[in-house]
């Protein structure tokens, strides 16, 4: 199963992620 | 004595199945060679997609038939004696942390199904307060970036259109019930229509959940949900080595789209089932049910959070007793579901 997320953000947006790091519920995806 | 037949059967078999079996091996590690030499030079190796007829097939296999067969059977009371043998080879193959678990003994689990969705004790997750948007699951991130020309991407290189995935963006209008959209509109010009603010940017995160994980999610950031979208489908697998060779994958399996708004405008969150985990329940919405016979494939099937219906205590939309949002949910009549980030939303379930 997967969970997608999409969202509008301002273009200085980042994430704090790459591909195929692991990830747990309550971690932060990104800042502004 | 001649040897039985079976022997000789099995005899002239063998040679076959071993050939076959190097052979494969012999061609899987010569293409892995050439992505290492690819590698070295600084070339990206452009993923090996499956082609149209590999799609087919796959597609032709009733996945959704052996889905429902697959949760009928974890549905079944396991006897107490064989509770915590059929658990505990779950956990050694899965890696699963039971230390997690708000409840850790095995046989008070009546079946695999309610071990699949097991809760985990509070304050296990703790939610980061200085993130405005946080990872609803526990998983592994498959791909994270920028929408660009209304594309996004299931895994590096491999991408699906936004408009095939949400499909038409109806809601704030009537809802649509069972409908098709015959029009394809741009792509880009797609994108800008969900856009709010102008200037402002669509991003996208896919984690994928492997078995052994949480396989709950939570709200990943305080928002209100206006819509929502199930899309019955086939469930395919959506482990990352399908999701690199099949193209559009996430825009053929059966989903749930729950679209809003956040602080900074359209917010969405896709719940996609697979194979093994083909139903997917939203806690605040007792209407859905998804896996189930009566949809059929391509339609799409709309309910509006908005209306004055959905918000009344009385509508089927309010959360049950048993929910884990009963306590917490915030109706905002008119305006939709509001909620805050780390509320429990929904949940994946075998089959």
């Amino acid at each position: 199963s997967t969970v997608v997320l999409l969202f509008e953000a301002p273009p200085d947006f980042s994430f704090s992620l790459r591909p195929g790091q692991p990830i747990r519920f309550g971690q932060p995806l990104g800042s502004l | 004595a001649p040897a039985p037949h079976f022997l000789q059967a099995r005899s002239r078999l063998l040679p076959l199945l071993v050939f076959s079996g190097t052979g494969y091996l012999g061609y899987d590690q010569y293409g892995r060679y050439q992505d290492r030499r690819l590698a070295e030079l600084g070339i990206e190796a452009p993923p090996p997609l499956a082609s149209d007829n590999q799609v087919a097939l796959y597609r032709s296999i009733p996945t959704r038939l052996v889905s429902r067969a697959w949760g009928r059977l974890n549905r079944v009371e396991l006897p107490a004696w064989l509770r915590k043998p059929v658990y505990r080879l779950y956990i050694w193959t899965f890696g699963v942390n039971m230390k997690e678990a708000e409840v850790e003994d095995l046989a008070s689990y009546r079946n695999l199904g309610e071990f699949f969705r097991r809760p985990l004790k509070p304050h296990t997750r703790p939610v980061c307060p200085s993130s405005c948007v946080i990872s609803p699951a526990d998983g592994r991130v498959l791909h994270c970036g920028r929408v660009v020309n209304g594309e996004l991407e299931q895994v590096k290189g491999v991408t699906y259109k936004l408009h095939d995935f949400l499909g038409p963006i109806t809601w704030g209008s009537t809802p649509n019930t069972g409908g098709h959209d015959p029009s394809l509109p741009d792509p880009a010009a797609f994108e800008e229509q969900l856009l709010c603010s102008p200037g402002n940017q669509l991003y996208h995160c896919v984690v994928y959940l492997a078995p052994g994980d949480y396989h709950r999610f939570h709200s990943p950031a305080d928002w209100t949900i206006e819509h929502r979208r199930h899309f019955p489908g086939p469930l395919l697998s959506v482990s990352p080595s399908v999701a690199r060779r099949v193209r559009s994958l996430f825009c053929v399996n059966e989903r749930v789209a729950l679209a809003g708004r956040w602080q900074h405008g359209f917010f969405s969150l896709v719940a996609v089932g697979a194979t093994n985990v083909g139903s997917i329940r939203i806690y605040c919405d007792q209407e859905l049910q998804t896996n189930a016979p009566r949809y059929t494939t391509g339609s799409y099937n709309d309910r509006s959070y908005t209306s004055p219906l959905a918000a009344s205590p009385s509508s089927p939309l309010a959360a049950s007793p048993s929910s884990p949002l009963a306590a917490s949910q915030e109706e905002l009549p008119g305006i939709g579901l509001a909620l805050r980030k780390g509320e429990p939303l929904g949940e994946f379930n075998l089959g």
